[in-house]
């Protein structure tokens, strides 16, 4: 135990934990592995991505906002099954889902990323940047896939996924929540959970940190994510009114 | 509440995976 909100927990708590939380990944992750290793890594080809960019920028913008929200879908259900979640008040699950579903979508991102071929899972097949041009937010693309590219490299299993997203999603800084301590408490039982699978998977100590320094990483991204959808609403507003997904209105405040 | 209506109904609902 080290600090006020640390709880002293036992091994035995801290693989039960980390059980929990991988099943919970595995059973809400969209894909499995067997399922993507089938997926055979087609990419587009040439005529695929042009009809890409040809799209009004109105139109991919829908796409990516449907696609996003099918995934937060799976990212909810995640968080209802760790241990403790749901019994946090609701309007503290609310502002944990709303600040960090999409970060752990960023983060899930890297099971479906052939680091390769800069390619991610998108609609069928994999895309690299230059699919997601007509949505004319070519930095954001570029940071998100770098991002990708960097979980990648970290080479993480599955369970160590499972803890690094749910030590995201249970993020005791958030603004907004109501019982902090609570929060904090569940954070830190994931942490040491997360380091007790980097230890007993004989991962390198500094693993933590560069997991650590995703962190802002993801808040970065996040951010601006927010930034492009305000220009984007700024000019059409009717779009997002209308033809957005109302769970991605509700989450991004659109 | 009104303002997070379908966040409200995902927490509530025991969906599985296979039905989202």
């Amino acid at each position: 135990s080290n600090g006020d909100a640390s709880p002293a927990v036992s091994m035995a708590e801290l693989d039960h934990q980390a059980q929990i939380i991988s099943k919970s990944h595995l059973e809400t992750c969209q894909y499995l592995r067997e399922e993507l290793q089938q997926m055979s890594w087609e990419n587009f080809v040439q005529d695929e991505v042009e009809n890409y960019q040809r799209k009004p920028r109105e139109v991919m913008w829908q796409l990516c906002a449907v696609k996003i929200t099918e995934a937060i879908q799976y990212v909810v259900e995640f968080a209802k099954r760790i241990d403790g979640f749901m019994d946090l008040c609701q309007n503290d699950q609310i502002v944990l889902l709303k600040a960090g579903s999409l970060e752990v979508v960023f983060v899930r991102m890297c099971r479906m990323f052939d680091s390769q071929n800069n390619a991610v899972y998108f609609d069928g097949k994999f895309a690299g940047p230059d699919v997601f041009r007509a949505l004319g937010c070519d930095d954001l693309i570029a940071s998100v896939f770098d991002f990708a590219k960097s979980m990648c490299s970290l080479h993480l299993s599955e369970d160590e996924l499972a803890l690094f997203s749910a030590f995201v999603l249970l993020s005791a800084d958030r603004s907004w929540l109501q019982e902090k301590l609570q929060v904090e408490k569940l954070q830190q039982k994931t942490q040491l959970a997360l380091q007790h699978v980097l230890q007993k998977n004989q991962r390198e100590d500094e693993l933590l940190n560069k997991l650590r320094c995703k962190v802002s990483a993801l808040r970065s991204l996040c951010s601006r994510h927010t930034e492009k959808l305000s220009a984007f609403r700024a000019v059409y507003p009717d779009i997002v009114g209308t033809r957005f997904p109302p769970l991605y209105k509700e989450l991004f405040g659109a | 509440k009104e303002k997070h209506k379908i966040l409200h109904q995902l927490l509530q609902n025991s969906s599985s995976p296979v039905d989202l």
